[in-house]
């Protein structure tokens, strides 16, 4: 006889943690890092914060010495928006559970980042976490908390209410098993790749051997937080239309369209229900099942929809994008491209592709670069779109780029929804209209290089003369 | 003020279903049907039956002339163990929900892939699914049922009970939005492949067009069923050593780690104990929290433990897999490897890799065929371990193997847990330990096919003589 059993979400990813990029060590060192990492920028860049974010790893006491892994301490504090008492026992010790759930540009989407460092943290070291956080900068509420796997739910051990002398934000404190010695040059990179993308942002990282690396801001300028945004007719699916209908306060179908839809006036509205077969005045909750269908297919298949802008997006910018490449990479040469809003499956997003050649980095051959969301992107490079495009569909001869030239290319992606392969967020499915313009964006860097490169050589012929 | 939600694991993965291999109309049709095949599969060979498997697609009336992507309806029979009535909703309603999370070897391992083939459905067509399955040949109980996607939970719209008229097994009628010629090749080729490793099996498979794929079973030897086994310590964390501990009926150290641990007998339990200076007299629910983790650091240093033996695995084995080669392959030469039992994280695991040369395939060029618990693998090969070997760490010229030699290498994995990186199960993570026996299973093959190449070229300078 069979026998059935079902699991929680937290048990199913404590099982398959490998799925969420803890699958070793070393690994799991690098993503507790980066997955809270991502909450504090997320946190600070919403509510406009110039962000202050200090991490520090250190040997846990008596541990210095052993061989790797081992455990580690992991300290990290931010300036960010806080988060409220009532919501820090599930932020972090319940998958599943979160605040950005909503068709919005940001880094976390999934809702278990934070709550996976923890989970991994109690397996491996069978500690408690710490989670401290203020909003108001009076109270600071500090919990010490478990998670109770098989239940998806937190476990608080102890709850204490204490001044927080002007200080908001969130400090998250947990011991973990790691391997900095095989994940120290990520977790490095990883600093300096946010840094790239955010030079608006004061960085510190301590590592165990007590060596910190600084970023500092060289602007105060913040990016505009990005906007929630309403779902565009051709990414929607049946199930998403009956939600809409289900929620609907009343009125006519009409007033459904403009209100419910991205860029929906009243013309277009009016000549699409005419399309649909669908009768304006109606209350949309009139619809049958049927209708409902036919209405979805029509909203895939009517093609003078306005197509989704941008400006709910907050991608870099040319002058950021700019400062963090001069900084970071200090090339001899450098450009950068920043290509108009397009979208896949109704989601908008913008790509940005930049190049650096020579200057601090001599070292010969093609580097690539990828981010997400203001994320970088450091594994499973070869899976990636921009690795297939940059090897696939550029041919450098053509812009008399030299094999062995010192050259990175730099790639961002701004999205209400990157469509990432894995929960790991490691690299991002190939979506035809996302090729496009990233192969764009590539030559048209390219261009700018071959113009640069071809008037290097002739004052080089001129000097020689 | 920041609003928090909770979303369930099937709202999860409506949200996120190209995690689970259910990106777009092609890839959609592609992966429903094989989870449900796998399902199917899994079900015969847990019982020792010998699989009848009948998958149809075909065109939804009136649909048939119009543009892809379109909808189909996927009809699925086998004749497997069926499924108990009170199962059959949440079986398919559910996900997180089946009968697989065990340490045993199956093809399913996550609890979902049914379901999405289900949710996928509803979404695109806004229909239920009818599932039908009979445990004793004499009552098929039929459910017409929906998924109420947020709250994770089967919504059942009608169950009748009919006589099975002695069938016993399960069926599954669903209609899908999909794009049969974009993933004609794949779907063909998935059956083709599954017929290469289950050739015991009768596979029927019907395309939309009304062409009909048979593979016959050549042979009525079944493999030895996977079995349940006990996890080894290498493996283990502190959460699984806490759970083992809670579950003990009673008894003492000794008595725990024998009765808990796959080869672990009572001369290694006292020795390991005396290791890791715990009393072997103690009931280990006497343990404090140091203690475990105390016990669990020991139980991954301890290095005298006897390595995970593959008896509880169920590899194709040589007759199996030559028998397939030799009929889907039809080569000139070919060659099977099989390793010993080996074991990644205390999960053992058995590669088998095949070479195929020449023959019915003569287009030159080198062929890469994965499977993993005998399940083909068609999609992301680059970022597979398998694919990593072969052409990282595997020197043809060493094997006087020319470049453009009509070459297929088939490997074959065989786990408790095999590391897929994804739900999709497209590729796999490169453990490496696994790593290992690839590398080692793919040399054997190619020197075997040097010694064939060395000899079939000197008959060749023979007979020109
Ligand atoms: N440093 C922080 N400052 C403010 N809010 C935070 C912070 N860290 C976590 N949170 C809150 O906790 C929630 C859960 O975080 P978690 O990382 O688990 O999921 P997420 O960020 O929503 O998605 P993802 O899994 O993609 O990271 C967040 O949505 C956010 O509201
Ligand atoms: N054809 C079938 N015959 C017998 N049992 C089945 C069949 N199809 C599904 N089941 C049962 O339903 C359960 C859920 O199936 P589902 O495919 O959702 O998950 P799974 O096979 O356990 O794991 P995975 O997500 O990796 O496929 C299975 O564990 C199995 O017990
Ligand atoms: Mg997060
Ligand atoms: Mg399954």
């Amino acid at each position: 006889k069979t026998t059935f059993s079902e699991i929680s979400p937290s048990e199913f990813f404590y099982r398959n943690r490998d799925l969420a990029g803890f699958s070793n060590p070393s690994r799991a060192l690098y993503s507790a890092v980066r997955e809270i990492v991502e909450n504090s920028l997320d946190s600070c860049e919403l509510y406009r914060i110039l962000p202050e974010i200090y991490v520090r790893l250190s040997y846990v006491d008596g541990e210095e010495d052993k061989p790797e892994p081992k455990k580690y301490e992991l300290l990290a504090v931010d300036n960010g928006s806080g988060i409220e008492r009532e919501q820090i026992p599930k932020a972090f010790g319940r998958i599943f559970y979160g605040s950005k759930y909503r068709l919005r540009q940001t880094r976390g989407m999934f809702g278990m980042g934070g709550t996976m460092a923890v989970l991994y943290s109690q397996i491996t070291t069978n500690r408690a976490v710490e989670i401290t956080s203020s909003v108001d900068g009076k109270t600071a509420y500090k919990f010490v908390m478990l998670i109770d796997i098989e239940k998806n739910y937190p476990s608080i051990l102890s709850e204490e209410a204490n001044d927080a002398k002007g200080w908001r934000g969130t400090k998250v404190k947990l011991q973990l098993v790691g391997d900095y010695f095989r994940s120290s040059s990520k977790i490095n990179d990883y600093f300096k790749n946010t840094a790239l993308v955010t030079p608006y942002a004061n960085i510190t990282f301590v590592d165990p051997n007590g060596k910190m690396m600084q970023f500092l801001r060289n602007t105060n300028t913040m990016p505009e937080p990005p906007k929630e945004t309403l779902p565009h007719p051709h990414g929607i699916d049946v199930e998403a239309v009956k939600r809409l209908i289900k929620n609907w306060k009343g009125g006519t179908m009409t007033k459904f369209m403009v209100q419910t839809f991205h860029r929906v006036g009243n013309k277009i509205a009016l000549d699409f229900l005419s399309y649909a077969g669908i009768p304006p005045n109606i209350d949309p909750r009139e619809l049958s099942n049927e209708d409902i269908v036919k209405l979805t297919d029509a909203l895939h298949a009517y093609d003078k929809f306005l197509p989704p802008d941008g400006r709910c997006l907050s991608p870099l910018g040319e002058e950021i994008f700019t400062a963090g490449i001069v900084k970071e990479l200090e090339p001899e040469f450098y450009a950068v491209e920043v290509r108009e809003p397009a979208a896949y499956s109704g989601y908008p997003f913008i790509i940005e592709v930049g190049l650096a050649y020579g200057g601090k980095n001599n070292q010969p051959g093609l580097r690539l670069l990828r981010f997400a969301n203001r994320i970088p992107l450091l594994y499973d490079e070869g899976s990636d779109v921009s690795f297939k495009v940059l090897n696939e569909e550029i041919d450098f001869k053509r812009y008399n780029v030299p094999q062995d030239a010192p050259l990175s290319i730099i790639t961002h992606i701004s999205s209400t929804k990157v469509p990432y392969k894995t929960v790991g967020k490691e690299y991002i499915a190939d979506r035809p209209e996302i090729e496009k313009e990233l192969r764009n964006g590539m030559r048209e860097v390219l261009r700018k290089l071959q113009v640069y490169l071809g008037r290097k050589g002739s004052m080089e012929k001129q000097r020689r003369k």
